[in-house]
């Protein structure tokens, strides 16, 4: 099973197209490994972003290089995940 | 399990055998109602079932799918909700008893059953379907740009490791080509929804040509009546409008052929984001999100009826 340990979402605000065509470019490093929930396509969209561990010092100095603006959506999405798996417990034994 | 679907948990996620048994429940209960068809087998092999609510004979038909896309799981957990919705309500809500009158509505709860078990047993942030693509070591195809509209153009990827892989040709996935062989054989859907989340939206075609289509009007201002009444609820925003103008430009969409193919009243929808969760939306947000959209979709239906074509 696959698991999410320090995979964080972040949700990018960019304010420009330049914003935007960084972002395209930063989706584009297959070596990341990102999942792009929403993609960046104009400046009136967030973009959220799955970042695995390893890849989280590199997106954020790509961000803070540029002056992206982002917020940590969530994060560490495994918490996430065991909290829906102990709710759907719960659920199923009451 | 629950003996009825009055005790089954419709605030809590469920996996697709669960929602299967739900299915079942809800037949037994209102035999003469609800039935429950199936009209293919996924890849692996799982029933692509859909509830038909239907009070007479040879009507014409609202389609409604939700789960599509294996991650989004409020989608399948509202679509549980409206099925016990439109069983609860028919012959009490005067307007959707006037819709059932008029309109068989059809259900598919969970669109690709084979991704959303691979959600819950391997990998919870799965999107495709789970069929294997030859010479590639990436499995499954994005079943919204499989669809014969604009196929393989701008938007979607030829890549299958891409989360928008397009699949080898049109209505390769077996999830889609029985969608496909339904409208055909129905030959009378009027409306058609499908529904995803998340990022609060009502869009309709088109996704593949910045060309408007034909109705455009009519659709748009139907869609700022379906999310002013969702708005209603819980003041919850959407955007509205065609896919390739308020998102992205996205080939192959299932919206998009069904429009095509003649029914007007083709949706999509992007249900509730509320902006710290993502496809990771907790189970209380299921009815919250289920009740909203359930007033955007009788907006449509209501209007679906009302305007005859």
């Amino acid at each position: 099973k696959e698991t999410f340990e320090g995979h964080q979402v972040l949700r990018i605000i960019p304010i420009s197209e330049v914003q935007i065509n960084l972002l395209k470019e930063l989706s584009k490093q297959d070596h990341l490994l990102l999942d792009f929930w929403t993609e960046p396509i104009h400046d009136s969209l967030a973009v959220d972003v799955r970042v695995p561990f390893h890849s989280l010092q590199a997106v954020r100095a790509f961000l803070g290089y540029h002056e992206i603006h982002y917020e940590i959506m969530i994060h560490d999405l495994q918490d996430l995940m065991d909290e829906e798996q102990r709710e759907m417990m719960k659920s199923r034994a009451s | 399990q629950p003996r009825t679907t009055d005790g089954y948990d419709y605030a809590s996620y469920h996996t697709f055998s669960e929602i299967t048994s739900f299915m079942d429940m809800l037949v037994q209960e209102k035999p003469n109602f609800v039935s429950k068809l199936v009209i293919g087998k996924s890849y692996e092999g799982r029933p692509l079932n859909v509830l038909k609510f239907s009070t007479g004979a040879n009507r014409p038909g609202i389609w409604i799918d939700t789960g599509i896309h294996a991650r989004e799981w409020v989608t399948p957990a509202s679509g549980t909700w409206f099925a016990k919705k439109i069983v609860s309500d028919y012959g009490h809500d005067t307007v959707l008893t006037a819709i059932l009158d008029k309109f068989d509505i059809f259900l598919e709860i969970v669109t690709n059953p084979d991704g959303f078990h691979f959600t819950h047993t391997s990998n919870r942030m799965w999107r495709k379907t789970r069929k294997p693509n030859d010479g590639s070591i990436c499995v499954g195809v994005d079943a919204n740009r499989n669809w014969d509209a604009g196929f393989g153009g701008a938007g979607s990827s030829n890549n299958p490791c891409s989360e928008t892989y397009r699949g080898p040709s049109a209505h390769s996935e077996p999830e889609v080509k029985a969608i496909v062989d339904f409208v055909k054989s129905h030959g009378n859907l009027k409306a058609f929804v499908s529904i995803h989340s998340y990022s609060q939206m009502l869009l309709y075609p088109y996704g593949y040509t910045r060309t408007p289509c034909k109705d455009q009007a009519e659709l748009d201002e139907l869609a700022k009546k379906a999310v002013t009444d969702l708005k209603s609820l819980y003041g919850t925003n959407y955007k509205y409008g065609s896919i390739i103008n308020v998102i992205y430009q996205a080939s192959g969409g299932t919206i998009d052929w069904t429009y095509n193919q003649g029914i007007k009243y083709s949706y999509t929808f992007e249900l509730r984001d509320t902006g710290r969760y993502g496809f990771m939306l907790p189970a209380n947000q299921i009815i919250p999100t289920a009740e909203e959209t359930w007033l955007a979709l009788m907006a449509i239906m209501e209007h679906t009826k009302n305007n005859p074509y």
